[in-house]
């Protein structure tokens, strides 16, 4: 299963 | 976090406040574009969405809900504040920027990481920012004033791309997991135009004359 990367940038 | 994504916030985070001190200060907002403006407050307001929905670190929290209020107390201070909105060119800041979002709507609808409205809204703001820049381009090419665009606020958006591009390609090699193409894509588009942008102002600043975009 693809695993989702957080979006922790701004 | 590394040190390229923390300069990159911090440089982010100072062209905002460097602007909103300047025109705090000296009461006037003469060769700034509101519509560019207006579009940054659009882009943290729709890419921020997830201020209510996820918690990363209070870093980014409060990161967040700075960006927020600075870009949307610099459109207040722009439109409202009684001094500040007569230094307005507001006759040569023509550029039809909602012609702009909708395109960027329409691309966030068809392209997103997953068709939802937080991330239909997050590819959104990324589109839009790569492009929000124009409006100031146009109105610099138009008036053909540098003064009022001060080099530190120029230096330090160009800083900000040019350090998020070097903590992508950090993260890339050293975490797993870590793609993020919109991001890159649309980031890459905003770095070219604004290195445009940035290769203007060098030359004209070099010569030591007012700035020439082309036609």
């Amino acid at each position: 299963k693809e695993q989702k990367h957080p979006k922790d940038e701004l | 976090m590394n040190m390229f994504r923390f300069l990159g916030d911090m440089t982010h985070l100072f062209s905002v406040l460097v602007l909103l001190l300047k025109i705090h200060t000296i009461k006037s907002c003469a060769g700034i574009s509101l519509k560019t403006q207006e579009l940054y407050a659009i882009v943290f307001a729709t890419r921020y969405l997830d201020l209510f929905t996820d918690y990363i670190s209070l870093y980014n929290t409060v990161m967040k809900l700075v960006y927020l209020g600075s870009s949307l107390s610099i459109v207040w201070y722009m439109r409202r504040h009684k001094l500040v909105r007569r230094s307005y060119d507001k006759d040569q800041d023509t550029f039809r920027h909602h012609f702009l979002i909708l395109p960027c709507l329409i691309l966030a609808l068809l392209i997103n990481e997953k068709f939802t409205f937080m991330e239909v809204m997050w590819a959104f703001s990324l589109y839009l920012e790569a492009v929000a820049i124009l409006p100031q381009l146009v109105l610099l090419q138009r008036t053909r004033n540098i003064d009022n665009l001060t080099g530190q606020y120029v230096f330090l958006l160009g800083a900000y791309r040019s350090f998020y591009i070097l903590n992508w390609i950090y993260r890339y090699f050293t975490e797993v997991h870590y793609v993020h193409w919109i991001t890159w894509i649309s980031g890459l588009v905003q770095t070219l135009l604004y290195g445009d942008f940035f290769y203007y102002y060098f030359h004209s600043w070099k010569n030591n004359e007012k700035l020439q975009l082309p036609a």
